[in-house]
């Protein structure tokens, strides 16, 4: 099955 | 914490990276990113579908292979923009969504999720996974009415009335006396 996983602190913004 | 989307950032066109791990994806199953408003459920395909569309579409297509590690990118301003017409939208919204759709008058943070979801297939999906944590703020306070200006002994009193359409920091008031 796939999974997607995400890491919340990875998370970041362009400005 | 909350990723807040403020007019500024609006403004500046400021995008969300979303780096993400994949694994377990076949060749014919893609990753979208839809965005909904808080309680809608965008991994029914109902919600993705022009006549009964809740959710939009906020991301590229993306078609990884197996262990790719994408980063996913959202603009802020495609989250604004809530194309409901379009279950493929893939223009760039303009500024003018800043000022001028359904969030440009937002003032206490409407929550949006974004939903990461495993696209196979022109209609099916399967359930992936919900970031939470963004909200949507573009519109300041508005400024408080019923400003009366009282006289006191070597002072002036103001009154005004309480503000309550959105979330209030403080108050500034400013003297603008006439030319000279």
């Amino acid at each position: 099955a796939q999974t997607i996983t995400l890491t919340e602190t990875s998370v970041r913004r362009s400005e | 914490s909350i990723y807040w989307i403020s007019q500024a950032d609006c403004q500046a066109d400021d995008k969300f990276i979303f780096p993400v791990v994949l694994s377990g994806f076949s060749s014919d199953v893609s990753v979208e990113v839809w965005a909904g408003e808080s309680g809608v459920d965008c991994s029914n395909v109902d919600n993705r579908t022009t006549a009964t569309q809740k959710c939009w579409k906020v991301s590229a297509t993306y078609n990884p292979s197996q262990g790719f590690t994408p980063e996913i990118v959202v603009p802020a301003r495609t989250i604004l923009a809530r194309d409901l017409t379009n279950a493929a939208a893939s223009a760039t919204p303009g500024a003018d969504v800043c000022t001028n759709s359904t969030y440009s008058d937002s003032r206490n943070g409407v929550p949006i999720v974004l939903s990461f979801l495993p696209i196979q297939g022109v209609s099916s999906s399967i359930a992936g996974i919900a970031f939470t944590k963004v909200r949507i703020d573009l519109g300041g306070p508005d400024a408080p009415a019923k400003l009366e200006l009282g006289v006191g002994e070597n002072r002036l009193s103001l009154s005004w009335g309480q503000v309550t359409t959105g979330d209030i920091t403080g108050y500034q008031f400013f003297c603008d006396p006439p030319p000279g």
